[in-house]
């Protein structure tokens, strides 16, 4: 319905600016609605503002910035509604050290809501998950779960 | 509907019997390319019902089904498993009773589907309707695969709003 | 025609002239994300004579001139200089004489296009003939763009079949 | 010419099946072409075997093995006809430490023909770099290149 989306864009678009700034260490961002006039078929737009830099065409950002700014829609929309669990697959693959820090602390302020798995190639997300399972092949082609580390109280 | 466990057979790259318990908390899952790291995501999808081959990477369905390595033989069929729990209370009445709802999907090289509500065949509809009545269904936000965050950004504006509607 | 080094002024985010020495072997390029590394790609692109602004990630031309930040007015000029070094006497006649050849293009917010071999200004079409000459062009595979490499695998083949052309 | 894109695509293919096991430390990978009757317009389609695994549709290959599979083809382009200088922007993001370090061999390999400039955040791939150009912004939106380092003698 035209009022039940109406509301959901304005809640979401609330934490979207409030999430963006987390991740990015201050700028902003925002959603727009493409027909503002037309609720029920309008598209979504984002813009958004890294710490400094000028409001551009979001295809400008950098591999990184396109990434960071997604996870930040994706958690805001998250918030509004949690599933009871969140798969993120290599997200943090474009990300520098950084942010990477910031994405897994925000991971980690999340984990009130729901269970999280993240599969991923890097050291710093290895060390902020509470359990880490690892696949390996040793016959080539057939997969195994082989590790099971549980995170040394630190 | 809390997960507590995957269970995958003859899935893709895993031919034996694998279980995969979920935790609370962040879950890391590590290996080096190629070692069927994301096969688990498409076991969640394809066991929560996804029917479109292609969002599997695969070009038919049967493409799930182990087919061999130069040591080994392929599969007939591919089953994965889904057991939740339901101590939150936020579980459809008929499953109330229950301690563990196990969902399961099988496919056969035959091209024949079955699908199970703790080992009770029925509909894939049923399994559908279970995942409605929850709020757990496969939401496009809650599985980010592998490449494809990038896909919020250069979506068209009409598409992005899907994403919202899901959650609206 | 090895190239020796890179000029950049206004062009994206640096304003500033920066020089990049280009050297043999393998050079790293270095930072955190939105430093500007992958707008170095651009730059080379650009001057090479690029002419779609999709290809550079604008929606048009002008978007690659420096449009300021929250402490700096946006400028009125783009400018990208590269210089390559003719030792390995692969290079047009015309210029064989000279040791260095700089090919140089300007973009104005005005819409105007300046271009310069040697500081001497000439045609698009002349920058593009010395290129062609040399072998030095812009083919798919010299430059592979952050995000790209994956579009060689889900390319259609008919698309595939255009970048294996370039090396023909 | 016909006859001229047989010959080159023939040599590409013969290349690639070379690399290719060179960067996956085995199995096999060919091109074919869509249409061998019509060689003028055919496409070119690839299959690749990663080693100990099935031929099977290159869709169903993982991330990082796709992406290698892609340099594999990249390179033995590249082997034919260099071009002075190549410029690989972030292409070993998918990649885990030891493909990492086949590749980072390989592109060693190829600096005789050519200069390789390549954009990474990986810490295996600075290491084998001649120079290092780092990028920053101590003015927000100002990019400055800042530090050059020259690889110790090792
Ligand atoms: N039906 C099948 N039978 C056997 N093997 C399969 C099947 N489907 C896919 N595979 C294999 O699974 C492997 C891909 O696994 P997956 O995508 O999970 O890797 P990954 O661990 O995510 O790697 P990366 O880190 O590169 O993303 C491929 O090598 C593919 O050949
Ligand atoms: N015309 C312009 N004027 C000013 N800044 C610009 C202009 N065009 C692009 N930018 C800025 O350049 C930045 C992107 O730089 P670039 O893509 O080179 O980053 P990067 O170093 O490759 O980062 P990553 O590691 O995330 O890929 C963006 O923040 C963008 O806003
Ligand atoms: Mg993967
Ligand atoms: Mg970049």
């Amino acid at each position: 319905t035209k009022k039940h989306f109406q509301e959901s864009f304005n809640k979401i678009n609330e934490l979207f600016q409030q999430v963006f700034p987390q991740l990015f260490k201050g700028g902003s961002a925002e959603l727009r609605l493409t027909d503002p006039e037309n609720i029920l078929e309008s598209g979504v737009d984002i813009v958004a503002q890294p710490p400094g830099k000028r409001l551009q065409n979001v295809n400008l950002l950098s591999g990184g910035e396109k990434a960071l700014t997604a996870i930040s829609l994706v958690f805001a929309i998250f918030l509004l509604k949690p599933s009871p669990f969140c798969l993120l697959d290599e997200v943090d693959a474009p990300l520098d050290d950084a942010n990477i820090d910031r994405f897994n602390e925000m991971v980690r302020s999340l984990t009130d809501r729901s269970q999280f798995i993240l599969i991923t190639h890097n050291k710093r997300t290895m060390e902020m998950a509470d359990i880490l399972y690892g696949v390996t092949m040793e016959q080539a082609g057939v997969s195994k779960m082989v590790s099971v580390e549980l995170k040394a109280a630190s | 509907m809390k997960i507590k466990r995957l269970e995958l057979m003859g899935f893709k790259s895993f031919p034996d019997k694998t279980v995969l318990h979920f935790q609370e908390g962040i879950t890391g899952v590590v290996g080096p390319n190629g070692c069927g790291k994301s096969n688990i995501v498409d076991a969640i999808r394809w066991v929560m019902g996804e029917m479109s081959a292609k969002h599997l990477r695969g070009k038919s369905m049967e493409d799930v089904i182990f087919s061999g390595t130069t040591q080994r033989n392929p599969m007939g069929m591919a089953s994965v498993t889904m057991v939740f729990s339901t101590e939150d209370g936020r579980v459809p009445s008929a499953y109330a009773h229950f301690s563990e709802v196990a969902i399961s999907r099988r496919l056969y090289r035959s091209g024949e589907s079955e699908y199970y509500i703790n080992q009770t065949l029925c509909r894939l509809r049923d399994i559908h309707d279970l995942f409605l009545g929850t709020g757990v269904g496969m939401r496009a936000y809650s599985i980010i695969e592998q490449g494809r965050i990038g896909q919020v950004i250069s979506a068209k504006p009409e598409e992005r709003r899907l994403i919202l509607e899901e959650a609206a």
